[in-house]
């Protein structure tokens, strides 16, 4: 990188390939990363209002966004992860690209009516995404 | 090859499109039910669907529960953590059948005797009873002179096997309550747990009771109480309210694994044998023993 830095500034910039610090900098910070997104809903817009009593609106929410070729600590990832970005490029462009997916839930309270009249309070697992991870 | 893979699967897309009810997603794509396919948590979902008509619960019964949501569950839905760890489910239960059996007597506070019949049909099998209450809620806030007691008298029956045969008594049980209610109790409840317990866990579908309770003002404790005439609004049939702990791998188990995390030993509930963990990797995870910290 020396040589970059000593580049007179007039002169026009080195062709991409040259340009390490832009080259790495796809690794460290992917433009869309990898992140949760809300998805606020109530159960009125699913028609479900009748006898899902509460909560009154339920935030699911989604996992969103690019992976990083050389996922490391950042997402949690195994490494196998790493291994199949490797086959994507090397070896077979169809075996996908990991993808940004939940690795967190939590659980959610529901009031529902049940079909004969009498009333359930329960608790499901896993059904809020809390944290995202590529895999 | 690539295309033939597609089109299937864009038939199949084309077919969810054109049913436009979100709910439709749930359900498999032939239409057919294989055993198994539906887990409990879609079947409940598609069970839901707006389609099949629904019985109207009672309204004092669904204000209850609300109140219940609301000190087990913060606003966004999530469990809280300061409610009782050990049920994930609860269950209230209006009767179907009220028979009133002897009038009352309001001279002495006696209440009509109830004839109860709770239909249990949605308690599942791997809903395990952890305690069971009769409760008794007011349309109206009362006043009750500060302290009462009461003789309740339960019998439990056997379900009716035949319009002709009367009913038997299974076991009947006669406990007193004795109890102050302040101003303003809209409902109080009678835990009958050691008697229902048999039945539950027996997956009895039905439960056939009759409830009756004697009420006397508690002289030594409220001399003033005399003069007041005693009202008592209790031939209101009570709900059956069951706690129950949901095994499913669907259903929560949070304090599960944070007791397995914490104190990977068998607690007191497991030695009596109570299965309250799903054998599910909640369980799997309390086999290793944490490294501690040094």
């Amino acid at each position: 990188g020396q040589e970059t830095i000593s580049l007179p500034l007039n002169k026009p910039r080195a062709p991409a390939s040259l340009n390490l610090s832009e080259y790495f900098k796809q690794f460290l910070f992917p433009q869309h990363e990898c992140e949760l997104h809300d998805f606020r809903l109530s159960f009125s817009q699913l028609k479900w209002d009748n006898w899902i009593v509460a909560p009154p609106r339920y935030n699911p929410r989604y996992c969103k966004g690019d992976c990083p070729r050389a996922v490391g600590h950042r997402y949690g990832s195994p490494v196998h992860t790493m291994v199949q970005n490797i086959i994507h490029e090397k070896l077979d462009s169809s075996v996908p690209r990991p993808s940004c997916v939940p690795a967190k839930y939590s659980p959610l309270s529901v009031l529902t009516i049940e079909p004969d009249g009498s009333i359930a309070y329960k608790e499901y697992e896993d059904m809020i995404a809390t944290k995202c991870t590529c895999r | 090859s690539q295309a033939s893979r597609g089109e299937p699967q864009i038939a199949a897309g084309a077919e969810l499109e054109s049913e436009a009810e979100p709910w439709s997603l749930l359900r498999p794509l032939d239409g057919r039910d294989r055993s198994g396919f539906l887990s409990p948590l879609f079947k409940v979902l598609y069970d839901g669907q707006g389609g099949t008509p629904r019985l109207q619960p009672d309204s004092r019964a669904l204000h209850y529960m609300k109140r219940l949501y609301k000190a087990y569950a913060t606003k966004e839905g999530i469990p809280k953590s300061n409610r009782s760890p050990l049920y994930n489910t609860v269950r209230l239960f209006t009767s179907c059948a009220q028979h009133k059996q002897a009038p009352g007597d309001q001279a002495t506070g006696s209440v009509p005797s109830v004839d109860l019949l709770f239909n249990l049909d949605r308690v599942t099998a791997v809903e395990n009873l952890l305690k069971s209450v009769l409760l008794y809620t007011f349309s109206n806030s009362i006043s009750f002179p500060s302290a009462v007691k009461c003789v309740c008298n339960l019998v439990i029956k056997e379900p009716e096997s035949s319009s002709r045969t009367p009913h038997r008594a299974l076991s009947s049980f006669t406990f007193n309550l004795q109890f102050e209610l302040k101003k303003k109790y809209t409902w109080f409840e009678v835990d009958v747990t050691t008697l229902l317990q048999p039945l539950v866990a027996s997956n009895k579908k039905s439960i056939h009771m009759s409830v009756n309770f004697t009420c006397t003002r508690d002289q030594g404790q409220d001399p003033s109480a005399q003069d007041r005439p005693f009202n008592v609004t209790l031939q209101v049939p009570p709900s059956l309210l069951l706690y129950l702990n949901d095994t499913s791998a669907q259903a929560y188990h949070g304090w599960c694994s944070l007791h397995y995390k914490r104190r990977p030993s068998r607690s007191a509930d497991q030695n009596r044998g109570l299965s309250v963990c799903p054998q599910g990797e909640g369980s799997a995870e309390g086999v290793r023993s944490p490294r501690h910290r040094r």
